[in-house]
């Protein structure tokens, strides 16, 4: 049956301000989902919940149409349905933000009654989404949401919706969002959830906006249809079956006849390489057999032999006409000549020192901290992916919001940043405040070895170090420099100069399974074994140094 | 490490060398315990006797003179019975647990990275002409699901299920000859777990061709067993 809350994409340490609320007090956010569910005084597209408080707020705003701001402890849920900007079917569950008919005129708001007086109004279909002037489908008509236009001469007319690629898919399927769960030849799918029998790295909760749900067939990694991991144990994956649309693929983004980012939007024409190779033809086999045709990436433009980017390679590139290069990236020019799009693989190494702490309130720190205090990874700034947000370099041009490192720009308390976790929008770092020492450097490792613990012995005892100089039946050991009053030339401290063989301590410079010895004082025994404890097993954490790694990356 | 940088000292310090008994360090290898070692298997072609094996631990540089350097003998080796490139050494004594040396911790049995962890390797390898020669090196890439590493552009079919494929597509930075046997570690939490172990790939740092790792998840089973009876 699921939970209530599969409706909503949780987003936690977000917050939404929103002159339409109402304030609960709940228990649980699934109680808070409830009274979003139940929600009579407005169209509920999202509600906050913080367990501290217990306070539950129903929004009629969600995160496509009011701000995000960053609070803590606040957890951020919205109704899928809102977020949606396609339909299902004929588009009753529509509940989008399209405001326009097909035709570009602006929709009637469906609560006036000018120009046109509706059938249809908030009051007589209350579930049926009727708010502002958008786009929706109260009656059932087949032709998918209409609305009544602002144009006296046309009362109502249909809007222009896409698809939401349940039935069928668009382009190579990315967006295929329906339930078909068996391959080509009929196998059945194995759940994205469940490593049996084939184990994958496919796991849906590290790619939320795959919607990796239950069998379905997805395509989360650019291949050029939907597909699936098999329940038969000798086929791992699949490609499924799923039909093409009919209606057209929603329109590509205008394409650029420059470089911009990877260049997935080039639509230029050039086809020579960066080292001078001819381009081979995308729906051409000849000389390099490849799976990049058009057909299988029919909205990606690979027209005639044009440098392309269709699989987020970093810039565009080309099968070659050369037999001994399948394929080389293309040289365009770039939009912004002043900025290079593609820069060289070489990462210039870290500097050695690194601030580990933070000034005030840490507006000035400039150091390369990049985790946070949970220990999750932080976003670059330069991204909006898992998280949209405002902070970037162009808007905070003095705040330092370089790669993903850890910044203040809106003056919090301590410096913060977005995190690579979907569910987790921002957190604090990792970092601690200066004790008016400033500048940190990361501290050198001590230069003697911690290996020895003076007061009990690992194993047998080789190791061992400490000040003992009595044997087990109390007679005083003998010092390992002197001959009397026994002679001995074996064990001495020229002879072992790293067995420690200091004083009269005892020692096991032989490796003596029973552990460390001395000679001893008395005449009448030349040797006896010490009582030493044995160490406790080492106390230590795994896989947690002591001293921090720099951990350089170059992605 | 090819590209990569020079690590910060002792910042991985499950990571030992594993070197002839006159001191020429060969392979890398994971501290996982005081007392043994993970390795790849293939590092241990050259001998079969324990004996032709030293372990160094708590190293920064190869030249292993700093005073933190632990040396131990190896008691037993043990390969993988199913000629699996995964090898434990049993060394003759525990190392001593300090600042310097410490343990990884073990991935769960079967468990599976999901496509976007954040996970290192280090070792003394070939440097291929980059900087830190000489220096345990580190670098960072993600894991790449065995569907896409097998697809003919890459790896083209090569890497079995019990192996793991890390890079980036673009080359530029990879594990290297000497690097073998050393850890791929990733961030779990405030941890390093160790899901990989160098094992094998074509060429060094080549685009398309992400290095090849030993899921060790799926030997944890085997790892505890030797573990416990010996």
């Amino acid at each position: 049956q699921g939970s209530i809350l599969d409706h909503y994409v949780r987003t936690e340490g977000a917050w939404l301000l929103n002159p339409m609320k109402e304030v609960y007090r709940a228990n649980s956010d699934e109680e808070c989902a409830e009274k979003c569910e139940n929600e009579e005084k407005f169209a509920c597209r999202a509600f906050l919940f913080t367990s501290k408080d217990q306070q539950c707020l129903t929004l009629t705003e969600n995160s496509k149409t009011a701000m995000l701001f960053r609070r803590a402890n606040a957890i951020l849920y919205e109704k899928r349905i809102y977020l949606l900007e396609c339909k299902e079917g004929k588009g009753m569950d529509y509940r989008g933000t399209e405001a326009k008919t097909q035709k570009g005129v602006r929709c009637q708001k469906w609560a006036d009654n000018a120009p046109h007086k509706p059938n249809y109004t908030p009051e007589k279909y209350p579930k049926a989404g009727l708010e502002e002037n958008y786009c929706r489908n109260p009656d059932g008509d087949e032709k998918g949401p209409w609305c009544y236009t602002t144009d006296p001469d046309t009362r109502f007319d249909y809007c222009n919706i896409p698809e939401c690629e349940v039935e069928c898919m668009h382009c190579s399927g990315e967006n295929y969002h329906g339930v078909v769960a068996t391959t080509v030849s009929g196998l059945e799918c194995q759940r994205w959830d469940s490593q049996l029998p084939h184990s994958h790295g496919y796991l849906p909760e590290n790619f939320p906006e795959k919607d990796l749900k239950n069998n379905y067939c997805r395509n989360p990694d650019g291949e050029p249809r939907p597909w699936c991991f098999t329940t038969s144990p000798t086929k791992r994956w699949e490609f499924c079956d799923i039909p093409r649309c009919t209606t057209p693929p929603p329109p590509p983004a205008p394409g650029r006849q420059c470089l911009s980012g990877r260049g997935e939007d080039y639509r230029g024409t050039i086809s020579v390489t960066e080292s001078g190779n001819t381009c081979q033809h995308w729906s051409s086999q000849s000389p390099h057999r490849h799976a990049r045709t058009p057909e299988n990436y029919p909205c990606r433009g690979l027209d005639e032999n044009y440098c392309r980017n269709p699989d987020g390679e970093k810039r565009p590139w080309c099968y070659t006409t050369n037999t001994t290069a399948r394929w080389e990236y293309c040289n365009i020019p770039s939009c912004d000549s002043t900025k290079p799009e593609a820069p060289a693989v070489d990462v210039p190494e870290q500097a050695e020192v690194t601030e580990e702490c933070y000034q005030g309130n840490g507006v000035t720190y400039r150091g390369t901290a990049s985790f946070t205090r949970s220990g999750r990874k932080c976003q670059a700034w330069s991204s909006m992916s898992p998280h949209r947000h405002n902070k970037t370099a162009e808007n905070f041009p003095d705040a330092g919001l370089s790669q993903n490192y850890c910044r203040n720009p809106d003056a919090d308390s301590r410096p913060w940043c977005y995190t690579t976790d979907p569910s987790v929008r921002w957190e604090y770092c990792d970092l601690k405040k200066c004790d008016g020492q400033g500048l940190q450097t990361v501290p050198k490792p001590p230069q003697t070895s911690l290996e020895t613990n003076p007061d009990c012995i690992v194993e047998n005892g080789v190791d061992y170090r400490g000040t003992v100089a009595k044997t087990a039946r109390g007679r005083t050991c003998q010092e390992w420099s002197s001959q009397k009053p026994h002679s001995h030339d074996y064990f001495t401290p020229k002879t072992h100069p790293r067995a420690g063989l200091e004083k009269n301590y005892c020692r096991n410079p032989d490796g003596d399974v029973n552990g460390p010895w001395c000679y001893t004082t008395d005449p009448r025994k030349a040797w006896e074994y010490c009582d030493i404890p044995k160490c406790p097993p080492p106390q230590y954490e795994c896989g947690k140094a002591k001293f921090r790694p720099k951990l350089c990356a170059q992605r | 490490i090819v590209a990569g940088c020079v690590s910060h000292p002792h910042s991985w310090p499950w990571q030992i060398s594993l070197r002839t008994s006159y001191g020429l360090h060969f392979c890398g290898g994971t501290l996982i315990h005081p007392q043994w070692v993970l390795t790849a298997a293939h590092c241990l072609e050259k001998s079969s006797r324990a004996a032709a094996y030293k372990v160094y631990l708590g190293l920064h540089r190869e030249a292993a003179t700093e005073p933190s350097v632990q040396i131990r003998d190896v008691e037993k080796l043990f390969k993988e019975p199913h000629r699996a490139d995964i090898a434990l050494l049993k060394l003759s004594r525990p190392a001593a647990i300090n600042d310097h040396v410490i343990p990884v911790c073990l991935p769960k049995e079967n468990s599976v990275l999901g496509g976007r962890e954040e996970c290192y390797v280090t070792g003394w390898g070939d440097t291929k002409g980059t900087r830190g020669s000489g220096y345990l090196k580190e670098t960072g890439f993600p894991v790449i699901e065995n569907k896409i590493c097998n697809r003919p552009e890459f790896l083209n079919g090569r890497v079995k299920k019990h192996e793991l494929c890390a890079g980036n597509i673009h080359g530029g930075t990879d594990t290297c000859q000497g690097d073998s046997g050393g850890p791929l570690v990733c961030l779990d939490q405030d941890k390093f777990v160790q899901h990989g172990i160098t094992s094998w790939g074509l060429g060094c740092a080549q685009p398309m061709k992400p290095g090849v790792y030993v899921r060790v998840s799926n030997y944890v089973p085997w790892i505890k067993s030797v573990m416990e009876s010996n």
